[in-house]
């Protein structure tokens, strides 16, 4: 489903060049759930940024379902997007001059469906996050973790093939975190392809794969693997 | 150090009423660390800025070393901040248009001090969270858990007597995380007063005591505090 080539990415940063990604290759089966752990500033998030089409490699290539994203125009990428990815940002990224409804209505904007329905959608999307009572909210208006989860509601809500997450429980209490996960595999087990950014070890049992990274590349050391 | 008395705090939302606070009293002595654990939206941010004299409440008092917060002016209670408390924000809130270096330099701004020795005492501090190659980046060009670790940086810069930290580990990978959990330790050792909202259990063993928040309210049910 998702085929990475020796992708690097170096960010020019005042006459300094850094090193991101030091050639990634990675393979993903549809249906798979990939856990990606790693240090503070290992590239984890400039990896999902690259996959989903955000951020273009210095070099290497990224084809998901057959399609060579970066080979792709601007406006065609914008289209993939909408049509394969979810993405939950680490910084969520909420547009805050809209409800927690709105914000996650947003994906279907395309969709040949009336806005009583897409309400419906949305809202019924946000009770499974937790946050029935809370859709009428703007962003500052809620809680960090609540804000977290209108992020994964927005990713979720049109039902994309793959979802990529940048550390989605990352503000989350434990036993909202497990419901996030729970609700996670459950989708996966429906089809959906999952790459997650995740900090915290307890989340990988929710996933079929691990894989770590360390200064920009895969880490393929059996000890750090086994710590 | 901090007495907290029967705090309540009531959000208006459209026509609506949240009541995030229902009446919190707390004491914490001089040189205690106290973790603040509980469910996403049980009112722990809006403890923490009540606390940190940001968010008036809507009935009680918080006295920090004997100054009744919020029956100072806004001007006095700005100055109050600035001498007594360290502030790590969930959201981290660094200024996007100045380095890592200008961001933790600005709790400096009232010492008299020349310039150079204030970038010499930011710069050890950021070296301290381990971003000693990162100063000059502005917080867009530096990684989650890095602009996790500028926050706690200009948090301590100044050393103040009180840390008031929301989720400071967040964002970090476990081998970082403990580490500035480490650090914390040590600050508090040397007579820093720390009150920190964490997720993770695995930070409580680094503080002196744990302290549980449902729905608004400090818990005292025995089963819970024992989850
Ligand atoms: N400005 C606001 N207007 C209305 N309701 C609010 C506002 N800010 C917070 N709330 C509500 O107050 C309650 C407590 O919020 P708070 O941010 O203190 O929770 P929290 O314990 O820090 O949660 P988290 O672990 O998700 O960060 C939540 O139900 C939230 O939706
Ligand atoms: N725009 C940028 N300019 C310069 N360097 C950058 C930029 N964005 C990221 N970096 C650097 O690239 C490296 C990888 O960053 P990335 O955000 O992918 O890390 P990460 O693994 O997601 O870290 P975290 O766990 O802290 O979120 C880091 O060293 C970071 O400082
Ligand atoms: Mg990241
Ligand atoms: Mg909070």
């Amino acid at each position: 489903m998702i085929a990475m080539k020796n992708l690097t990415k170096a960010y020019k940063s005042m006459g300094d060049e850094v090193q991101a990604l030091r050639g990634v290759s990675l393979n993903i089966d549809k249906g798979e759930s990939v856990a990606v752990m790693g240090q503070s500033g290992s590239g984890k998030s400039t990896l999902l940024s690259i996959l989903g089409g955000l951020n273009p490699p210095t070099s290497g290539s990224v084809e998901v379902d057959g399609i060579d994203v970066y080979a792709l125009s601007q406006e065609k990428r914008a289209d993939f997007r909408r049509e394969y990815l979810g993405f939950v940002f680490q910084q969520f990224q909420l547009i805050p001059y809209l409800t927690a409804l709105e914000n996650v209505m947003l994906p279907l904007t395309t969709i040949k469906k009336s806005n009583r329905e897409k309400r419906e959608i949305a809202g019924s999307v946000l009770c499974r996050v937790g946050l029935a009572g809370k859709m009428n909210r703007l962003p500052n208006q809620l809680s960090g973790g609540e804000q977290e989860r209108v992020a994964i509601a927005r990713a979720i809500v049109n039902e994309p093939p793959v979802l990529l997450a940048d550390e989605p429980t990352g503000s989350l209490d434990t036993k909202t975190g497990d419901e996030i996960m729970a609700l996670f595999q459950r989708l996966n087990q429906d089809g959906l392809t999952v790459l997650m950014v995740t900090h915290n070890p307890e989340n990988t049992r929710y996933m079929s794969r691990t894989i770590i990274m360390k200064d920009g590349q895969l880490c393929t050391d059996k000890a750090e693997l086994l710590q």
